[in-house]
């Protein structure tokens, strides 16, 4: 199956 | 003091309405360099960036760095008091909790003031290096929205393939499946109408429809919509808005186990 990644993952947070 | 005015107003109306189904509440960024904002989605899965840079605006006052917490339903709400062809004031003083908008008929026959509260928001700011991209589509917007729309009624997914033959969206769903390609052309005359694929490196990638087609909101500040892809990275959906800046929509890509 497959599931829906976050921005946070590829994107960092300040 | 903040002070812009926007004399193509229904812009302001056409902006927010492009963002309004996808954030609840956000940060307004003023500064020397214009009017921003970054937000993402409840899930978090989606972000929109607004950009309007200060020279678009008619005037443009911003004597010190700030945000405005603002809902955007209620701006909307607000908005919905002016007309399509009334020019915009937006006011901010220092260390007030309220926006003023101004609604002036292009005629100065009929002015109306706006008080809205602002509002504490704590949002998580994301840093978003400039990539180069495996590929970037540029097409009509109205196009992009249509196919976007007819792939819904069959599916949740929508799978975008870029290769040597072109752009591929394809969807699957319970009552069967569908993809639409879209070629190369360049050679129209009108260049809004122009379809042109650069590819580094071919990609494929799915994401969620449903995100897709809330960006798709936007499709009235563009006559041009923007696609950039890389394996593995978030889509950019870039909507630009003449003279001013743009709204870019970042979506992460669904991934298999």
């Amino acid at each position: 199956g497959i599931f829906q990644s976050r921005l946070t993952h590829y994107f960092r947070t300040h | 003091m903040f002070e812009l005015r926007l004399v193509q107003g229904s812009l302001l109306k056409r902006v927010i309405d492009a963002i309004k189904d996808l954030v609840n509440d956000a940060n307004f960024d003023c500064s020397s360099t214009g009017f921003s904002l970054q937000a993402m989605d409840s899930s978090h899965v989606a972000l929109v960036a607004l950009l309007l840079r200060s020279e678009g605006f008619e005037h443009f006052r911003c004597d010190r760095t700030f945000s405005m917490g603002m809902s955007i339903a209620n701006m909307a709400k607000m908005l919905k008091c002016a007309s399509n062809d009334d020019i915009i004031t937006i006011k901010a003083d220092d260390g007030t909790d309220t926006v003023t908008f101004m609604f002036e008929s292009p005629s100065q026959d009929k002015i109306s003031d706006i008080e809205m509260k602002l509002m504490d928001i704590d949002s998580d700011h994301l840093g978003i290096p400039d990539a180069e991209y495996d590929a970037i589509v540029r097409m009509p917007s109205s196009e992009f929205s249509s196919i976007c729309s007819s792939l819904s009624s069959i599916g949740d997914t929508v799978t975008i393939t870029v290769s040597k033959q072109g752009v591929t969206f394809s969807t699957k769903g319970d009552i069967g499946s569908g993809n639409i390609t879209c070629r190369q052309n360049s050679s129209t005359e009108k260049p809004e109408e122009a379809t042109i694929i650069e590819m580094k490196e071919p990609v494929c990638l799915t994401f969620a429809l449903k995100y897709i087609t809330t960006f798709t909101k936007a499709t009235s500040l563009s006559s041009q919509v923007t696609i950039s892809l890389s394996s593995d990275m978030p889509v950019v959906v870039e909507y630009k808005i003449a003279e001013m800046g743009h709204v870019r929509y970042y979506l992460a890509p669904k991934i298999g186990e």
